[in-house]
């Protein structure tokens, strides 16, 4: 049960978020039990998802320093099965809070291990950066998905993230593993994106996914509308797109 | 003499490193002595500027530790009048080893002092966040550009950035003042586009730049052959804006 599986990539822009929220949602309508964690201090999972937190209302960050419980900031969303747990600014604080605290790497898994196998999947939104909230994350997880945008900086940055991975994996979690590389706004008209993506592919191989997200205005409105895109245009290339990804995730599960 | 400007915002690719290479240039064609400092361990301006450090080549990782000088380092470009300070990985290190160092917010203003007056304009591009690189730049600088990439998210992270601001003009640099937020990415065929923009301008009014960036492929490509747009395409509406932005920089100047 409970799959833990983070979004990450400390280059910015990249859609991280659009991934965490769209293929969550995903999974979450073919009725997997999906939980969708928001550790970004600009709560974009959460404020994309409709979400807002009152004044002093409890996020992330009380569970971090150890206040909260994961299991009491569990927030319904309109998808029956996605649940998230939602994030705010506050949480910029953790990262200079925890520098110095015990085991601070090992908080987020700590906190997960009793809600764990309430779901079939967790997905970690990260932010753009490989501090503190990001090693908790691939700490605490079983899988990484890497999003790349389809342009020249995609691969400048890939190397740094790989050594973080192999640090993490090393000293804090031998079992994390990339689960796949994931290319984002790729547009056919653009020779760049063609470029990008042979030169992806031709370095990871099978660990990139065979869905690709093409550039899509509809994925980025669903958010001014609080919804992830099935819910506000089912037709569009990027909802359909990230529909197939899911079925390659749960295809891949099924063949283990 | 030495105005220091720099680009900043935490959420990751608005166009930060984009506008911090195509303005320098922009300015260093009209014969304004420009430096441009990148402070993001990602290096995308160094390598957007084709430059590629030798294995254990100095950066400015080793000015901000205090092993070598700004004057050191600094790297000369195709463009006469533009130099660069150029990043590496290895940046990556500094925010937690100067975590407990003396002044660590102060150690840039500090390597800066001697030469600034050697240039018109410095600018200093960072990275996607706000910890104690972006801090360094906020207190170094006389002036700081916002690029806001004209989609959803763009809102999101302003309240956080303003109050890094003031943070920092409070605490480490009174001097600290908004230059301008610059409109990115503009596509006039998308709705969110315009939405966007006019929410900006009317939170904002006058401390948007005029000057709007459209979304330009010209830019996206010029990186992949290590050069400014300008000297890729300079018939392209990229190119031509950011020109536009130099003249609207330097006419504020002038009316000063
Ligand atoms: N396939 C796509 N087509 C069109 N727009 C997209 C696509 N994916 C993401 N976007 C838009 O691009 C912007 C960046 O995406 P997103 O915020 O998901 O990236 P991110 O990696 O999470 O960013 P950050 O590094 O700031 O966390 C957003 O405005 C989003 O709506
Ligand atoms: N006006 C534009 N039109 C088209 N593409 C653009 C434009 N500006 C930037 N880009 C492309 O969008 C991507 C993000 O831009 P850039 O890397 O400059 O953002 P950034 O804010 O520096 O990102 P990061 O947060 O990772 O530092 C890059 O691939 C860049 O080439
Ligand atoms: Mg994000
Ligand atoms: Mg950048």
């Amino acid at each position: 049960m409970g799959k833990i599986i983070v979004i990450a990539n400390q280059k910015g822009g990249v859609g991280k978020t659009t991934t965490a929220i769209n293929l969550s949602a995903s999974l979450a309508v073919a009725e997997r039990k999906t939980l969708l964690i928001d550790l970004d201090p600009q709560a974009n999972t959460t404020s994309g998802l409709g979400i807002a937190l009152g004044n002093g209302e409890p996020s992330v960050y009380e569970i971090l320093i150890g206040e909260k419980t994961a299991e009491e900031l569990i927030h319904a969303t309109e998808i029956e099965f996605l649940k998230v747990l939602p994030s705010r600014s506050a949480l910029i604080g953790a990262e200079v809070e925890l520098v110095g605290a015990i085991s601070r790497e090992t908080r987020l898994k700590r906190a997960l291990a009793k809600i764990k196998d309430n779901f079939n999947y967790i997905f970690i939104d990260c932010p753009p950066s490989l501090g503190l909230l990001t090693v908790n994350a691939l700490t605490a997880a079983d899988a990484l998905i890497v999003p790349i945008q389809c342009e020249y900086y995609a691969m400048e940055g890939l190397g740094q993230l790989l050594k973080t991975i192999q640090l993490v994996s090393e000293h804090l979690n031998p079992r994390l593993k990339i689960e796949g590389i994931l290319l984002t706004m790729f547009d056919t008209r653009l020779s760049l994106s063609h470029q990008v993506t042979s030169e992806i592919r031709s370095h990871f191989g099978a660990q990139v996914f065979r869905t690709v997200i093409p550039r899509s205005v509809r994925l980025s409105e669903a958010p001014s509308f609080g919804k992830p895109v099935l819910l506000y245009d089912i037709k569009s290339a990027g909802a359909q797109r990230y529909l197939e990804l899911a079925s390659e995730l749960l295809e891949r599960e099924e063949v283990r």
